[in-house]
């Protein structure tokens, strides 16, 4: 892929433990304007899954774009989705690439 | 106004 179009991912993470079990950071006017994965928790529902890796930098959560949203409000997007119950698992599309896009 | 100083941030789910 060209620089623009970094390779993007798609994981299904199934709500498979009472904590989602990742840690991120950065967010819209820092350094790191998407949210990073800075860890993976043994045990919680990410790691359970298998296919988040830290690192990955957090594009999108169930379709909502994370694109100018300030930590708290990325934070608050992903709090959200995995407390909801309408979907057993959350969406993210995830990129290797520390870009904004 | 100048970026804000968020790098320190980090949140836990």
């Amino acid at each position: 892929p060209g620089l623009l179009e970094p390779t993007s991912t798609l994981v299904r993470v199934p709500k498979s433990a009472s904590t989602l079990g990742i840690a991120i950071e950065g967010g819209a006017n820092t350094r790191q304007p998407l949210p990073r994965i800075v860890t993976i928790q043994r045990g919680g529902s990410a790691h359970n899954c298998g296919q988040l890796k830290v690192g990955q930098v957090i594009l999108e959560v169930n379709g909502i774009s994370l694109r100018a949203r300030e930590h708290q409000e990325a934070a608050r997007l992903i709090a959200e989705a995995f407390k909801t119950k309408e979907k057993d698992y959350i969406d993210f599309l995830l990129t290797e690439f520390n870009v904004a896009l | 106004s100048p970026p804000k100083e968020y790098e320190d941030e980090v949140t836990f789910f």
